[in-house]
């Protein structure tokens, strides 16, 4: 052990075990993600070379073999809690992305959010056994946030009950989803529906893109890697192209809107709804800027503590650079802001449960709250953990910037989520706008609550300047 | 009638005020600029473009708001008193160091005075002596394992320099002393120089 680290934890003047358990939620959950987490770090079949030394290609392949082994490890181990998988899924992945995270991240929670019964009973077996293998295909090359700007079309053919997906345009072509290039042999698409001459609005579809078994690429189905990126290089970012390929009318996912035989349209509940599966990754991001913060900040300031430079006062040893009042004033508050993070990301996730709770119960009152609130903290905290990412990693001078401080990997991996799942101006647009209709609801005497209770109060709220 | 309000800056709950108020002005601003673009022209899309940069500015008091709520609401389910005291500095550091880097929005809406935001400045170095000593014990705490880190400057041992050599040694282009591009282009150019 490093004499400096060594005397440091001497100095603590508390039990990090303590906050730990904090963190976790519990000193038996701590003991739990431990146990967790030796199941991989003691398998030397997940071992594998430095990936800093490894081709794209190579990358991918380890990433690959990773993910297939953690599959059947889990089921080997019969880990199906889904704390306990993220566990073993993050050891499994370190600082890297795995191309099968949609399929377990958006595809089988989508069809489990949108899909009907039936539908539920077909498909999930199959991506559970993952014979079927999807992504969530929503991004088009030149369209994103925007979704009522999508321009891939499924039309409705009540002769024979299929969808027609079509790319029309160039811009259609659907752009980035992970795991699409040459991982996935499903899709959940969204697209225009139009039945009978109307247009209906974005709409989920599965839509099968590789052969079973072979892995080719079906007939009307162009689908491809879209090249090297800043980073991520061990997922296979894909583009997918439709030709008036066809789909039975059984995958559309119906749980909500539906078309009916004949292609008459039923508008769902809530337009809100098709929203669920972003707002469940809006509020997982809440966490990620959590954890990425924290890695980051674990990192530069161990280094921090090690290393020694110039000198404080003339004569004497070089000090730590922790002790300059400057990196602490770079790093302690990001330190704080990884821990603020950390709590809320775990608000979010409970939060997230009871609302999705009360919306299968029928009871869509607090969507629009939730819906407001995750767009809002997504984009605060990942604007806030990418600023810092970077500002650790620039404390942490010249080895910064080589690979095996980690750090350029933290930033690369997280710096996509300021602009995924809904671009950060965008998100807080939409947030204003519930703050703003909240803001008219209480001018006209209504009070607000949740979150906003304290527009209720604005005239009260005058503070009094304190005079010291 | 107005409920006058006192910030005590080493107080979180006071804190969590003052950037609840600071929320609700902005929001009130925002809304009220929206109201007066809206009056001044006809397309209310228009209005709401000219006024985005107050939406988005209201937003992320909101979500700061919520943050530093719940940062303070969590110090209170802490049981152990040494755990609690070091998370109430860290809640200390981020309200007030946010405070700092927003200063305009608390003097203008006469949440702070200007003697309070020089306390603030004080205060927030002051709490990074105090969080100096427990630095290391803070980032332990994540418990983040060597290869989920995945980092040689972040090790727990902290034997850095020598891991750092090591892992170097490894890089593809040191799989041979001499790369083989010195035979196939440098030397023949030395040859004809």
């Amino acid at each position: 052990m490093n004499p400096d680290l060594r005397r440091e934890r001497e100095a603590a003047a508390f039990q990090p075990e303590l906050l730990t358990h904090v963190l976790d939620g519990g000193a038996e959950r701590t003991t739990r993600r431990r146990e967790i987490e030796a199941l991989v770090l003691n398998d030397p079949e997940f071992q594998h070379e430095d990936l800093n030394f490894l081709s794209r290609s190579q990358r991918y392949e380890v990433a690959i073999r990773k993910s297939a082994l953690m599959v059947m490890k889990l089921r080997e181990y019969g880990i199906a809690d889904p704390d306990e998988i993220y566990w073993f899924k993050s050891m499994c992945l370190g600082t890297s992305v795995g191309p099968l995270n949609l399929h377990f991240g958006m595809f089988i929670p989508t069809i489990k959010n949108q899909g009907t019964v039936d539908q539920r009973e077909k498909w999930l077996p199959l991506t559970c056994g993952l014979q079927i293998i999807g992504t969530y295909a929503q991004t088009e090359m030149g369209h994103g946030t925007h979704l009522r700007g999508l321009e891939t079309t499924a039309t409705y053919d009540p002769a024979t009950q299929e969808f027609i997906l079509n790319s029309p345009t160039v811009t259609s072509i659907k752009w980035w989803p992970g795991g699409l290039g040459k991982t996935s042999n499903h899709a959940i698409v969204l697209a225009q529906l139009y039945t009978q001459g109307q247009c209906k609005g974005l709409h989920a579809f599965i839509v099968p893109i590789r052969q079973l078994g072979t892995h080719e690429p079906l007939p009307g189905i162009t689908v491809g890697d879209i090249g090297p990126k800043f980073g991520y290089d061990e997922m296979d970012n894909g583009y997918l192209k439709m030709d008036n390929f066809r789909i039975p009318r059984e995958n559309m996912l119906m749980k909500y809107a539906k078309v009916e035989p004949d292609g008459t349209y039923v508008k769902p509940l809530n337009d809100k709804l098709t929203y669920g599966t972003m707002v469940f990754i809006r509020s997982i991001i809440v966490g990620d800027s959590a954890r990425s913060l924290s890695r980051a900040c674990t990192i530069a300031i161990r280094y921090s503590a090690v290393r020694h430079q110039s000198e404080l006062k003339p004569g004497e040893p070089e000090p730590q650079i922790l002790d300059y009042q400057t990196q602490q004033y770079k790093l302690f508050p990001l330190l704080a802001t990884a821990y603020a993070f950390h709590f809320v990301g775990a608000y979010m996730k409970e939060t997230y449960l009871r609302i999705t709770g009360d919306i299968s119960e029928g009871d869509l009152s607090q969507l629009p709250e939730l819906h407001a609130l995750t767009a809002g903290l997504k984009a605060f905290t990942s604007w806030i953990a990418n600023a810092g990412i970077e500002e650790c990693r620039m404390a942490c001078g010249g080895h910064g910037y080589s690979r095996c401080s980690g750090l350029p990997d933290i930033y690369v991996t997280f710096t996509p989520s300021c602009t995924y799942e809904g671009e950060n101006t965008v998100m807080m647009l939409q947030t204003a706008r519930f703050l703003v209709k909240c803001y008219a609801q209480v001018s006209s005497g209504q009070l607000v609550s949740g979150m906003v209770s304290y527009l209720n109060d604005l005239s009260g709220q005058r503070i009094q300047p304190q005079q010291v | 009638a107005a409920r006058p309000t006192t910030v005590h800056i080493n107080d979180p709950a006071s804190l969590v005020e003052a950037y609840k108020v600071r929320a609700s002005r902005l929001v009130e601003a925002a809304a009220k600029n929206l109201q007066g673009e809206l009056n001044r022209r006809e397309s209310k899309e228009d209005a709401w473009n000219r006024t985005s940069v107050d939406l988005v500015r209201a937003s992320e008091a909101h979500c700061h708001y919520v943050v530093v709520k719940l940062f303070t609401a969590k110090l209170s389910e802490i049981s152990d008193a040494a755990v609690r005291a070091i998370m109430t500095s860290l809640c200390l550091l981020y309200a007030l160091h946010g405070i700092s880097k927003h200063t305009g929005d608390f003097l203008q809406g006469g949440i702070l005075t200007d003697a309070q935001v020089t306390q603030v400045y004080q205060q927030v170095k002051d709490l990074l002596a105090v969080i100096r000593p427990n630095a290391v014990a803070l980032v332990d705490s994540f418990d983040f394992h060597d290869s989920h880190l995945g980092s040689v400057l972040g090790r727990y041992d902290g034997n850095i320099y020598e891991n750092m050599f090591e892992w170097a040694k490894k890089s593809p282009l040191n799989k041979t002393e001499v790369h083989e591009s010195f035979h196939k282009h440098l030397k023949p150019m030395q040859a004809k120089l």
